[in-house]
């Protein structure tokens, strides 16, 4: 299909044409009747110099339009973007009007990615308490075996 | 109407990444 | 229109209106003035004829008829091309999403589910307090472990010194033992 940039250029292109096509060299020399009696080649050069001077300015126009919006550009890219979307036939998200709703969908891959940070620490903290926990366990079950040493030395000593 | 148009379109195009960066600044002071 | 084009404008920059109705106002301002320049320019011949009996006032109706009939075709011709130029060019087809609002695609999430992953964050962040200052008290009691085995240790040496040094004299009976103690 074509793209942006040709339609414009064809449906601005068409314009002029069908413009002029109206404004004909025979509408012309009705309207301006006496003159065109009086004189018409004059006639007729100056209606050529009209259509070709409106075309020039309206074509001149249109780049400027162009140049000014950067129209080719978005034209393009938009119709790269439109081109990978053709697969997707559902009417595609639109802003609802209300920023607190929209920007949330903005936040969540931040908000996941976050989560999961959560998460690996506290998997690295837990089994790090873990370890911690049985190395107490290991030192209370020490304490108690050093205080029934004691406990039967000092027995044996009573 | 027409400024308040695109005024709000390009709030909607470049304020979500305005504010990401905000969110991503608290949660990264956070993390630390 | 009612269609506000607000997301087109998000795309371009401009709203589509606005850039039509400037492309409008330009092609009708040259319209315009080609009109004034054709006008001066069959004066100006005409004054080449000084006998001819053809008023200015007449060239201006003459101008102005076919103004009028050019302007009347311009705004024809210019609504078809606007509703192309709407509907083919300056137009977001509505399954397309822009790039920087892909994210809606990938995370739609509803208000209840963006709660629920705030909560469990909330949750996840208590988690991880209180298994710090687990991991602070578990610390501690280490430490105190440390103190504690030590003491313990002392005084079992202190009972190993005490065992060695009777049988180092070799002493058999109590109150001898005792009175070497």
């Amino acid at each position: 299909a074509p793209g942006r940039v040709q339609i414009f250029t064809t449906v601005v292109d068409t314009f002029l044409e069908k413009l002029m096509a109206a404004g004909s060299y025979q509408k012309f020399a009705k309207c301006y009747r006496s003159f065109y009696k009086l004189q018409p080649e004059i006639t007729r050069s100056i209606y050529d110099q009209f259509v070709s001077q409106l075309q020039d300015s309206i074509k001149e126009e249109i780049q400027d339009v162009k140049d000014e919006g950067n129209l080719e550009e978005l034209f393009n890219s938009l119709d790269k973007i439109v081109e990978e979307a053709k697969d997707c036939k559902e009417p595609a998200w639109r802003p609802s009007g209300i920023p607190e709703e929209d920007v949330r969908s903005s936040l969540v891959p931040y908000l996941l990615k976050h989560r999961s940070y959560l998460q690996k620490i506290l998997k690295e903290k837990e089994e790090e308490n873990k370890k911690l926990a049985q190395s107490v366990l290991a030192g209370r079950d020490r304490i108690a075996e050093l205080q029934q040493l004691i406990q039967a030395r000092k027995l044996a000593w009573q | 109407l027409d400024e308040l148009i695109v005024e709000t379109a390009i709030r909607r195009k470049q304020w979500p990444r305005k504010i990401l960066t905000h969110v991503i600044q608290a949660m990264k002071a956070e993390q630390e | 229109s009612l269609n506000l084009r607000a997301y087109e404008a998000q795309f371009f920059g401009f709203t589509p209106q606005t850039c039509l109705l400037r492309v409008y106002i330009a092609f009708q301002d040259y319209l315009f003035e080609v009109m004034l320049v054709v006008e001066s320019v069959i004066l100006k011949k005409l004054e080449g004829f000084p006998g001819c009996k053809i008023s200015s006032c007449q060239i201006r109706k003459s101008t102005e008829k076919f103004l009028l009939f050019m302007k009347e075709h311009f705004d024809k011709l210019f609504s078809r091309m606007e509703e192309v130029l709407l509907q083919l060019v300056l137009n977001i087809p509505e399954n397309v999403l822009l790039p920087e609002d892909k994210v809606h695609q990938q995370f739609p999430y509803t208000k209840a589910q963006f709660q629920a992953l705030e909560e469990e964050m909330e949750r996840l962040q208590q988690q991880y307090r209180a298994e710090v200052a687990g991991g602070q008290a578990l610390r501690a009691e280490l430490e105190e472990q440390k103190a504690v085995q030590a003491e313990l240790e002392k005084i079992l040496q202190w009972f190993d010194g005490l065992d060695s040094t009777c049988r180092e004299h070799g002493t058999g009976n109590f109150k001898e033992s005792f009175v070497l103690l």
